[in-house]
C-alpha cells in the first residue's frame, strides 16, 4: 500500500513540467524516506534527480520499497484535471498496475479521481558520489532563467566561467557573441535576490544551452538556484523545494577535442 | 572544436 497527500498540489504539477521536456518514462522509487526519482534523457547527456522527502506531505504511507514506472507526458496529462488549489492524493496498491490520482478542490465540493496505466521501464541508475565542487554560484532562479533564453538566441552553448570577478556566462553563434557576467552581492536585504559565489579554484566549462534552458523549466519551484561547477566534471544545477527537497540536474560538459 | 560528454563517462551505472 502506498498513499501520499499533497496539500499544495500546485507542486506536483510544477515538478512534473520540470521534468517532461527532459524525460519521457521514469521509474518512481517510493519508500518510507520518500517519493524519488531518477532518469536520464534520450541520449544520456542529462539526468534529473527528484527527492520529495516523506515528511513534506501532509499524510505519506509506504508499507515496502517499490518503483512506479510511469511516463512523464501521461502524469502531466492526468494533472492537467488537477486545479492549482487542489489537494492531491496519489495511491497505488501492492501488485496493481495502476496508479490513482485524486484531486479535491480546497472546499471539498469536487472531487476527481483519475486512474492512470504504469510501465515496466528498465532503467539505469547512476552512482552520483558527493563531490567537494571547485565553484558553486547561488543566485536567483528568474535571473539565471532569463541570462540562458536571452543567450540561447544568440548561439547554442553556453561556458561558464568562475573566478574572483564574479561568473560570466558566454556564448557565440552566426550573428554574433555575448557575455552577461553576475558579480557576488550578498549585501541585499532579500536573501532570494543575492549572488554568493563560492570559489576554490578559478573554473571555465562549456554546456550545451538546450539542456540548460530545459533545466530552468524549474524556476517556479525556488527562488534561488545553485550551480556547481568542477572542470571536466559534470554541472550540478539545483532548485530546492522548501521543506521537501529538492530537484536536481546534472549535465555532461562539451569536451574540447 | 568539441563533442558532447556522456554522463557514463562520469558516474558508474549502480
Amino acid at each position: 500500500m502506498f498513499e501520499l497527500r499533497l496539500v499544495q498540489g500546485s507542486l506536483l504539477k510544477r515538478v512534473i513540467d520540470a521534468i517532461k521536456d527532459l524525460v519521457n518514462d521514469a521509474n518512481f522509487d517510493c519508500s518510507s524516506t520518500g517519493f524519488s526519482l531518477q532518469a536520464m534523457d534520450s541520449s544520456h547527456v542529462a539526468l534529473v534527480a527528484l527527492l520529495l522527502r516523506s515528511e513534506g506531505f501532509e499524510h505519506f504511507r509506504c508499507d515496502r520499497t517499490f518503483s512506479m514506472g510511469m511516463s512523464i507526458a501521461n502524469m502531466a496529462k492526468m494533472l492537467k484535471c488537477a486545479s492549482n488549489d487542489d489537494i492531491i492524493t496519489i495511491k497505488a496498491d501492492d501488485g496493481t498496475d495502476t496508479v490513482t490520482f485524486m484531486f479535491e478542490s480546497p472546499s471539498q465540493d469536487k472531487i476527481s479521481d483519475i486512474e492512470m496505466k504504469l510501465m515496466d521501464i528498465d532503467s539505469d541508475h547512476l552512482g552520483i558520489p558527493d563531490a567537494e565542487y571547485e565553484a558553486i554560484v547561488r543566485m536567483p532562479s528568474t535571473e539565471f532563467g532569463s541570462i540562458c533564453t536571452s543567450l540561447s538566441t544568440i548561439g547554442d552553448t553556453v561556458t561558464i566561467a568562475v573566478s574572483k570577478q564574479g561568473v560570466t556566462f558566454s556564448t557565440k553563434g552566426d550573428i554574433g557573441s555575448g557575455n552577461i557576467t553576475c558579480r557576488q552581492n550578498s549585501s541585499t536585504e532579500k536573501p532570494e535576490e543575492a549572488t554568493i559565489i563560492e570559489m576554490k579554484e578559478p573554473v571555465v566549462l562549456t554546456f550545451a544551452l538546450k539542456y540548460i534552458t530545459t533545466f530552468t523549466k524549474a524556476t517556479s519551484l525556488s527562488s534561488q538556484v545553485t550551480i556547481s561547477l568542477s572542470s571536466d566534471m559534470p554541472v550540478v544545477v539545483e532548485y530546492k523545494i522548501a521543506e521537501m527537497g529538492h530537484i536536481r540536474y546534472y549535465l555532461a560538459p562539451k569536451i574540447e577535442e | 572544436k568539441s563533442s558532447q560528454g556522456r554522463l557514463e563517462a562520469f558516474f558508474k551505472p549502480t
